[in-house]
């Protein structure tokens, strides 16, 4: 199954 | 001192019950150039991002960059409270503690004033830069708002497949599974009816439903939504206004 990410991964400060 | 008068409240309106169900406290930041504002969803897998430019405004004067710290569900609460067709003016001075909400009738001499409490919010300001996307998408907002209605009754997640000529979104859960295919067009007649693809490679993506029924809630701003989807970037849903747009960033969904 997939798995949420969150915008972390791409944003540094969120 | 900020004075920003909309001609009609219906305009702020639809801007805040754009996104007012995802994120709750967010900092308007008024600058002599217009509004910006932006949020992160307590999950942190949803970004907002609103620009209101001077010329979404019928006036707009901020002598003095001013932050206002509000509570959407208050906010919202005042906005119901004015006629679609009223003029809304913002009013705040330079070091506000609240803001004035002025509804002025055009039509009968009527004029409801409504103060809003500001609060301080503790939210980084992220500066986001031009991401590079795969796919850029142009279709009309409400067949988007429909398949993401429609196929979110189906499962929590909802994928989205571009190959050059083929836009799939397909939903597949426990009480079935279901597709829509769309292909590129465009409608000479009625533009905002056409669909536009721009491809530089194929994507195959996953988002969750919930995150794109907030998205869609949007559509009331626009009769297009702009998507563009990278493998290695959060998607970007856009809808503009006269001046200026709603954006949400949207993390998608990974293989473990």
């Amino acid at each position: 199954a997939k798995k949420q990410v969150t915008l972390a991964r791409f944003f540094s400060q969120v | 001192m900020l004075e920003a008068k909309f001609e009609e409240a219906s305009l702020f309106k639809r801007i805040i019950d754009g996104f007012k169900d995802c994120v709750q406290l967010v900092n308007f930041q008024c600058k002599e150039d217009g509004i910006i504002a932006q949020a992160v969803d307590d999950s942190r897998v949803l970004l907002v991002s609103l620009e209101i430019g001077i010329e979404a405004f019928q006036n707009y004067r901020c002598d003095h960059p001013v932050t206002l710290g509000i509570d959407l569900t208050s906010l919202s609460k005042i906005l119901r409270c004015g006629n679609n067709t009223d003029n809304l003016t913002l009013i705040a001075d330079d070091t506000p503690d609240s803001v004035l909400l002025l509804f002025e009738d055009t039509k009968k001499d009527r004029i409801a004033e409504y103060s809003l409490k500001l609060m301080d919010i503790d939210a980084e300001f992220l500066k986001i830069e031009d991401l590079a996307y795969d796919c850029t998408l142009k279709m009309p907002s409400p067949e988007f708002s429909k398949i993401v209605r429609d196929l979110s009754q189906l499962s929590d997640s909802i994928n989205i497949m571009i190959t050059k000529e083929t836009i799939k979104f397909v939903a597949d859960g426990d009480i079935g599974s279901g597709s829509v295919i769309l292909k590129p067009f465009v409608n000479m007649d009625k533009p905002q009816e056409s669909i536009n693809l721009n491809m530089d490679q194929p994507v195959d993506l996953t988002f969750g439903s919930k995150y794109l029924l907030d998205i869609v809630k949007g559509s009331a701003l626009s009769d297009n939504v702009g998507v563009r989807l990278s493998s290695e970037a959060p998607a970007l849903f856009q809808f503009d206004l006269k001046s200026g747009y709603l954006q949400f960033f949207l993390a998608p969904k990974f293989n473990d």
